[in-house]
């Protein structure tokens, strides 16, 4: 048996705004640690690796090992019935082939139960190395965010250079070219809004742009996301959850010919 | 010009 209730349902919803451009049907996989999940976009181009731990739920309890595949569109679909406010229940038998979703608002005078049916899916489990990155940049998520659509609508592939100075951003296409920097900064009150540069070797990287702005569709989940970068690697880039996990992205370089 | 890499030619199989 499995079941967990999350006080702050919607977090399924961010969660799902995050991947379900990118991947259309996941394993999810559940242990008596969380729920983690791992997949690749349909041109194996990217990466997504989801982790939420047990600790992050009201009550969690999973018996034994398992696998869950859902469609996430029809997630997305089933998730709608949830209101922004309300718990979430997931309840998931081990000898049935679907999973319950409740969904209660906070004065429980609103009760929704969704059954969903599960599927098999063949995937590839890919092992991540632990990296030490050459550089690693946190800085306000929605800068993030911005920055990559705003260049998504100039060219199709960012370059991005990290330096003692700061991260710049560089795209160009038909219109022009644009380089955007952010320095780092540490001078705002808040610590979501600095913007700091851990480097042990500078790197220039270039990547497809529109996977950038997929992977910001995660942005309602934290005020910081990080870039981490080595030298010919995947890129990382992490929204974390405060204490309750992360969603990461990984996303493979462009190589000169 | 650029070529695009594979993500699974950077991590292994597990």
């Amino acid at each position: 048996m499995f079941e967990a209730k999350l006080i702050q349902g919607n977090l399924i919803k961010k969660i799902m705004e995050g991947l379900k451009d990118l991947v259309t049907e996941a394993n999810f996989d559940l242990s008596p640690g969380g729920v983690s999940l791992q997949a690749m976009d349909s041109s194996h181009v990217a990466l997504v690796a989801l982790m939420l731990r047990g600790d992050a739920f009201e009550n969690y309890r999973c018996d034994r090992p398992r696998s869950i595949g859902m469609n996430l569109v029809n997630l997305s679909k089933v998730l709608k019935c949830a209101g922004n406010d309300d718990t979430m229940t997931l309840k998931a038998d081990d000898t049935q082939n679907n999973i319950t979703l409740v969904f209660e608002s906070q004065a429980e005078d609103k009760y929704a139960e969704v059954q969903m049916e599960l599927m098999d899916i063949d995937s590839e489990h890919l092992g991540i190395p632990d990296n030490t990155y050459d550089a690693i940049v946190k800085m306000p998520s929605a800068q993030f965010s911005q920055i990559v659509k705003d260049l998504s609508s100039i060219g199709d592939t960012v370059t991005v250079s990290v330096t003692k100075d700061g991260i710049t951003f560089s795209t160009s296409g038909d219109v022009g070219t644009a380089h955007i920097t952010c320095k780092q900064n540490t001078s705002m009150e808040k610590e979501a809004d600095h913007t700091t540069v851990n480097l042990e070797h500078p790197v220039t990287l270039t990547f497809a742009l529109r996977y950038f702005v997929t992977f910001a569709k995660s942005t309602s989940l934290s005020h910081q996301m990080s870039i981490s970068l080595s030298k010919e690697l995947p890129v990382m880039v992490e929204y974390a959850m405060g204490d309750m996990g992360h969603i990461r992205f990984y996303l493979a370089p462009k190589i000169d010919d | 010009g650029n070529s695009q890499r594979s993500i699974k030619s950077f991590f292994l199989k597990s």
